[in-house]
C-alpha cells in the first residue's frame, strides 16, 4: 500500500515558483491500481516521481508499504527504490549500451542478485509477452519508439517490486498493443498483490483501473 | 512537394537484417497533409527520417520540392535540412541548456540569420498558440513531458520549412492540447502551403489530415 499525506511539491524559488503538488492525500491499496489523469503540465509525472522515492516533497509524508520514505538517507533510500519500486519513466532511459534483454536483467544484478536461469527466464517471458522476443538483442538505438516504451515496463516488472509506477505506458503504441501492454500489467499487478499507479490521458487504459483520479494545477480532484 | 520513390532501408547485415522500409513509393502534395499510421516498428520513424533527408535510404530516390536530396554530400544535405525541414523527433530532443524560447531561436540563428524583432515575435506566438507563454524562460530539466512536446512543436515551425515532418505530436497530450496542437499545425501548413506528414496512433488526429496511408511491416498498404 502507499499513501501520501498533505504532499506539497514546489519548484523554483522566490517569484519563480511553482506549485506542482498543492497539499496531496492519496491511498492506493494493495492490489489496487490507481488510473492518474490530468492535463499536460498538471502534476502527474512529480506525482509519480515523489510516490516512487526519486523525489523529496517540499513538505508531506510519503509511506510505502509501512516505510515512511520520506524519513530514509539518500543511501537507504537508493537501496528501497531497487528493491520495492518498479518505475516506468515518460521519456523511457533504457541503458544505451545495453541490449533489451540485458537492460532486464541488469535489473537483477543491480538488486546484489545474481543473473541466474530464473532471471533469463523471467526476461525472456516478459520480453515474449511485450512482442519483442525477436528484438532482444538489439541495442536501444536500434529500437523504435514503441519498441524501447515496451522494453522499459518489462524493466519496471523485472523485480516484481511491491509498488509499481508506470508514466503513459501506451503513448508510443497502437491499439492493439497498447492493450496487450496494459493486460500484461493488469495480469502482473493483480496476481502479485501490488500497489500501482498508472499514469495516462489514453481513455483505453480507464478500463484497466479500479479508480480513477483527476489532478489539475498540482490538486487531485474530489 | 516531397515524392518517395522505390525507397528501400535495411538496418543491420548479414543475419541480423530488418527491412524497416520495402519498396516505398510516395507522393505528398504542396498544401497536402498525410496522416502516416501503423503498429509499433511497421517503419514509421524511418519513412519520416528518410523524408526528412536525416537518412539516407539503401536504395531509391527522395525528391523534395524537386531537389534529389539522396544525391546532396554530406555538407549540402545538413543546408538543406536546416531550411527546408521542420521535424518533431518521437523523442523530442531540445537543446538542453537552452529555454524553452531560446530552443526557438536557434532554429533561426542555424539557419544563418540573426535574432531580429521579427524571430521573436514569431517565436512568442508560437509560443503563446502552444499555451507555453508562462514556461518560456524554463529549461528542458524544468518541464513537463508534454509541455517538453509542445516546444519541439513551435520549433518544427519556426523557419517556415517546406517540409514539415511530425512523429507523434499528440503522444503526451490531453485530448483538449492535442487538439490545440493539430489546429495549430493544420493552420501553419496550409497557409504556407507546404507538405506535411504527421505521423500518430491517435484517431483523433485523423481527421486534421487530408489522406492517412498505413504502412505495415515496412510496406506501404494500397
Ligand atoms: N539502427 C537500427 N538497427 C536495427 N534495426 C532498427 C534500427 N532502427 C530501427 N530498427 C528497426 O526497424 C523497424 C522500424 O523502426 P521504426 O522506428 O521506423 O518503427 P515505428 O513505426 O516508428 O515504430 P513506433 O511506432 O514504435 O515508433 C523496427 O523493427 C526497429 O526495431
Ligand atoms: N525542475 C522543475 N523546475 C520548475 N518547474 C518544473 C520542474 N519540473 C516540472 N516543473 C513544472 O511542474 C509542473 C508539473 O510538471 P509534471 O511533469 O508533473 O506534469 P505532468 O502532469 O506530468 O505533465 P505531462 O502530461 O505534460 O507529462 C509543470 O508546469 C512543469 O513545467
Ligand atoms: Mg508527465
Ligand atoms: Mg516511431
Amino acid at each position: 500500500a502507499l499513501t501520501l499525506s498533505n504532499v506539497r511539491k514546489v519548484y523554483g524559488s522566490d517569484d519563480q515558483q511553482v506549485v506542482a503538488l498543492d497539499d496531496v492525500d492519496l491511498t492506493v491499496d494493495d492490489e489496487e491500481i490507481l488510473i492518474l489523469i490530468g492535463p499536460s503540465g498538471s502534476g502527474k509525472t512529480t506525482l509519480l516521481t515523489v510516490a516512487g522515492a526519486l523525489l523529496r516533497p517540499t513538505s508531506g509524508l510519503v509511506d510505502v508499504g509501512g516505510t515512511d520514505v520520506t524519513d530514509l538517507g539518500d543511501k537507504e533510500l537508493a537501496r528501497f527504490r531497487r528493491d520495492q519500486v518498479g518505475f516506468v519513466f515518460q521519456s523511457v532511459n533504457l541503458v544505451p549500451f545495453l541490449t533489451a534483454k540485458e537492460n532486464l536483467l541488469a535489473v537483477r544484478q543491480l538488486g546484489g542478485g545474481r543473473i541466474d536461469k530464473a532471471a533469463k527466464a523471467r526476461a525472456n517471458e516478459l520480453l515474449d509477452e511485450l512482442g519483442l522476443a525477436d528484438r532482444a538483442g538489439n541495442l536501444p538505438s536500434q529500437l523504435s519508439g514503441g519498441q524501447k516504451q515496451r522494453v522499459a515496463i518489462g524493466r519496471a516488472l523485472m523485480n516484481e517490486p511491491a509498488l509499481v509506477l508506470v508514466d503513459e505506458p501506451t503513448s508510443a503504441l497502437d491499439s492493439k498493443l497498447g492493450r496487450q501492454v496494459m493486460e500484461l500489467l493488469h495480469r502482473e499487478i493483480k496476481s502479485r498483490g501490488v500497489s500501482a499507479i498508472i499514469v495516462t490521458h489514453d481513455d483505453r487504459v480507464l478500463d484497466f483501473g479500479d479508480r480513477t483520479v483527476e489532478i489539475v494545477d498540482g490538486v487531485l480532484q474530489a
